[in-house]
This record gives C-alpha cells, sequence and structure tokens, in this order.
C-alpha cells in the first residue's frame, strides 16, 4: 500500500460526505445511496472512522458524476479509460469524489463498472490512501471485477487504512444521515451495524455452523453465535469480529480436526483461516476444492472424524472429501435421501458434537448416527443457543 | 523479428499518460536527446510498478496496460 504521506488524513474520525446531487443515469438513485454507503462502509469496517451523510451544506468528501472537463485540473476521458478520481484529505477540494459519467456504472453486474467497487477505491484516496502496488489489493490502480455481494476488504488495504486510523475498536460500522428536512428540522438516521434480535423469541434457522478446538460458532447472516467453555450461554457478535477477511455471511462451515483451520464457504468462493488469520491465495473458487464449475454454493459442510472425510452438500446432492489425500472421493455426488435416509433432501447446516452428526433444515436439525445411517432425534435449533 | 504495431498515435497517448499519471514533465525540445531518456525513464516505472518487463521502451504489453480502465489518481505520489 502506500498513502499520500505529509499527514495527509483526516485530523477527526466522523468524516462527513455529501448527497449526490446530479445522479448518474445508469442506475437508480436508491441503488446509487446504497453503492456510495456500503462503499464507505468498507472502511468504516476496519477503522474507528464514522461517515455521516449531509443532506445540505458542504461535506468534507463531496461526491459528483461529471463527464470529460469538469472544473478541476483533471479533465476526465470519455468511456473507459479513467473511470473516477479523488482528492487525498485536506480543506475544500480535498476529500472530494468525481466519476467519470461517461462509463457505464452497474450496481452488481460485470457488464460494465460495479459502482460500489470503483467508489470504495476512490473513497481510499479520500482517506489518505495512494495506489497499491499489490494487484489483489483495492487500492490497485487497475480496475477488476469483484463479486459485490462477498467483497472482502484485502489484507493489503486493511494494514494501510489502519497505519493512518488504527483498527475499529468496536467492530461496529455505523454511517448516519444528518441535514435538514423541507420542514427545516434536523432529520437523523443511524444505521448501526445489524442488531441481532432475541434469538429465543423465534425459531432460528442457521447458515451454517462449524466447531473449533472445542468451541461452537452458529452463524446467521452477518453474525453468529460462539459457544465456549467460559460463558453458559453463547455469545452473540459479527462474524467479521472473529475472522475479518470473512465475508459478511456464509453458506457454509467445517473445522479440519487435522490442521485446527476453519473453512468458510460462501457463494463460488471459500476461505480458509488458521485463528482469525485468512491464509495467503484465499479466497479460491469451489473449482479448486474439486466441486464441478457448475456448483454456484455449498449449503453445509461437516467433517465426519470417525471416517475422516467431509461432506458437502448442494442441492439435494453431497460429496465426500477426503482430507489425507485432499480430493474428492469417487462415486459422488450422491442422493442425500436415498444415502443418509432420514434427514430429508437438503441441508442448511451441519456440524457434529460428541460423535453425533446434526443436520439443520428450516428452524429443526435431525440428531443422526452416522454408521447406523439412522435419525435419532428431531430438536429445534435454538436449543444450542442456550434457550 | 517480431514487428511492434505502435503507431505515432500511440506514442502521443502514452506520453499522456505518462504526465497523467507518473508525472513525465514537458521537455522543451521533445525530440532532444533529454526529451528521449526522460519519457525512457518514465516507462521504465511504469512497467516497473505494473510488473512489465522493464525496457524503456513502449511496447504493445506496455499500451495495452496503459488502456486498461483505471483510477484517474496519479500512480507516482504527485497526487498530492
Amino acid at each position: 500500500y502506500s498513502t499520500f504521506g505529509d499527514g495527509l488524513k483526516w485530523s477527526k474520525n466522523t468524516v462527513t460526505y455529501s448527497r449526490i446531487v446530479d445522479y448518474t443515469p445508469d442506475l437508480s438513485q436508491a441503488e446509487v445511496d446504497d453503492s456510495i454507503r456500503r462503499a464507505l462502509e468498507v472502511w468504516a469496517k476496519v477503522t474507528p472512522l464514522t461517515f455521516t451523510k449531509l443532506t445540505s451544506g458542504t461535506a468534507d468528501i463531496m461526491i459528483s458524476f461529471a463527464r470529460l472537463s469538469h472544473g478541476d485540473n483533471y479533465p476526465f476521458d470519455g468511456p473507459d479509460g479513467t473511470l473516477a478520481h479523488a482528492f487525498a484529505p485536506s480543506p475544500d477540494i480535498g476529500g472530494d469524489a468525481h466519476f467519470d459519467d461517461d462509463e457505464t456504472f452497474t450496481f452488481r453486474s460485470s457488464t460494465g463498472y460495479v459502482l460500489f467497487l470503483v467508489a470504495a477505491h476512490e473513497f481510499g484516496h479520500s482517506l489518505g490512501l495512494s495506489h497499491s502496488e499489490d494487484r489483489s489489493a483495492l487500492m490497485y490502480p487497475l480496475y477488476s471485477y469483484k463479486d459485490p455481494d462477498t467483497f472482502v476488504l484485502p489484507q493489503d488495504d486493511v494494514r494501510g487504512i489502519q497505519s493512518l486510523y488504527g483498527s475499529n475498536p468496536s467492530g461496529d460500522t455505523t454511517t448516519t444521515t444528518t441535514g435538514s428536512s423541507p420542514s427545516g428540522d434536523t432529520t437523523t438516521t443511524t444505521t448501526q451495524a445489524p442488531t441481532i434480535p432475541d434469538v429465543c423469541s423465534s425459531p432460528v434457522e442457521f447458515d451454517a455452523v462449524t466447531t473449533l478446538k472445542g468451541e461452537m460458532f452458529f452463524f446467521k447472516d452477518s453474525y453468529l453465535w460462539h459457544s465456549s467453555s467460559q460463558s453458559s450461554t453463547p455469545q452473540k457478535s459479527l462474524i467479521s469480529s472473529f475472522w475479518p477477511n470473512a465475508p459478511t455471511s456464509v453458506d457454509a462451515a467445517y473445522e479440519n480436526p487435522g490442521t485446527g483451520n476453519v473453512l468458510l464457504f460462501k457463494g463460488n468462493q471459500y476461505w480458509q483461516f488458521r485463528g482469525k488469520t485468512v491464509l495467503p491465495d484465499y479466497p479460491k473458487r469451489l473449482s479448486d476444492f474439486g466441486f464441478p464449475s457448475s456448483v454456484p454454493k455449498v449449503d453445509a459442510a461437516v467433517h465426519v472424524s470417525s471416517i475422516s472425510r467431509t461432506l458437502l452438500f448442494v442441492n439435494n446432492k453431497y460429496w465426500s472429501y477426503n482430507e489425507g489425500w485432499r480430493r474428492m472421493d469417487r462415486g459422488y455426488p450422491k442422493f442425500i435421501h436415498r444415502h443418509l435416509p432420514g434427514i430429508g433432501h437438503r441441508v442448511d447446516a451441519a456440524f457434529e458434537n460428541r460423535g453425533q452428526l446434526y443436520f439443520s433444515s428450516g428452524s429443526r436439525q435431525t440428531e443422526y448416527h452416522y454408521q447406523r445411517r439412522r435419525a435419532l432425534h428431531t430438536l429445534m435449533n435454538y436449543l444450542w443457543l442456550g434457550c | 523479428v517480431p514487428v511492434s504495431k505502435v503507431t505515432v498515435q500511440d506514442e502521443g497517448f502514452a506520453k499522456g499518460y505518462l504526465k497523467r499519471f507518473f508525472n513525465l514533465t514537458e521537455e522543451k525540445d521533445p525530440l532532444s536527446r533529454k526529451g528521449a531518456d526522460r519519457m525512457s525513464k518514465k516507462l521504465s516505472e511504469m512497467q516497473k510498478f505494473f510488473g512489465l518487463r522493464i525496457t524503456g521502451t513502449l511496447d504493445d504489453n506496455t499500451l495495452e496496460m496503459m488502456k486498461k480502465p483505471r483510477c484517474g489518481v496519479a500512480d507516482e505520489n504527485i497526487a498530492r
């Protein structure tokens, strides 16, 4: 990474940004606003910074779409080429971000330039980062498509921005909207990190479950419950507070007891963590794991210690992965309902506990004896959460 | 011998790119020896930054890299 040097950073942790006056016609206003908000959240997540949107007046980061020559010394160049630029932190034009409206910006499609990605890069400049030579970094000068739904800020960028502002003490990210509404009074809406509902008040469905060195992690949306020997009831927190480089939410997770690593799956990618640290070259594609390229995502994964195999579930079928040989077993995939009778046709999450397997589907789960291929009990998910 | 497809227009485009992103400053007499050396030095800087083979001359790979969509902020720390 690199910074602009000379102390070019904001000397406060609350940075304001402007509402957009002239929207690009490529996207709805809501899509533009959401892209901008999420692009700022990328940086808020890993620093003490909070971003407040001003609906009137001059903000630190003034955001605009413009074409060709637009009032600063850096005219845009028509379609492609230069997509946007931003200025280092300082008064007046400092921090401002300009987007070339001759580009085709998209919300998430790769057939144009994803506004969220371009904006997240430019806001890196608005906060004091200049370009990185690391090709995988967000602050690399060339545009490269990434799925915005599974975007995770690369380590190089995390180190860069934290060299300026330090890390996020709380793990929460907040962006607030403050400014005068038509009636003249000030409206302030604050969007905090997702508040975690009281889990015992309603049935809960798990996205994924994994063990880790005797502890358990139950994933739901962007947060998890963590049960350990220190506390009788599982503690709720954001996934990112345990695995900063993990995707916002996960589809499947399992622990490889042989290595003590945790693998998280989201979309057609997977991550491998040793402790909190993501291993180099991750995320990888599911095809690197051994799945056919037609597999869009993994629904559940569980390591069965008695056979040293990991079972991975996709729709109504499952694969068996040999951790020793690091490859899928022959003869797979197999139909779940035929070869694991008693757990239904699909699985949302799976884990092993004291030698038994648990397959979760909806708000219930089945306790399963693998060797006898028999369902033993059916129970509610939230029983694992101290309810 | 592979014949380079670099045209006079490409040279102009490359010069503009290096001015914009690698702080190539205008030479009074661009055709002077000094002007050519300066251009070659900036080309090497850009090729090094993007992990290209460092030749100091405008080849097809370097030109292709210059045409990729990118951020408009300079790569060399002149943005401040």
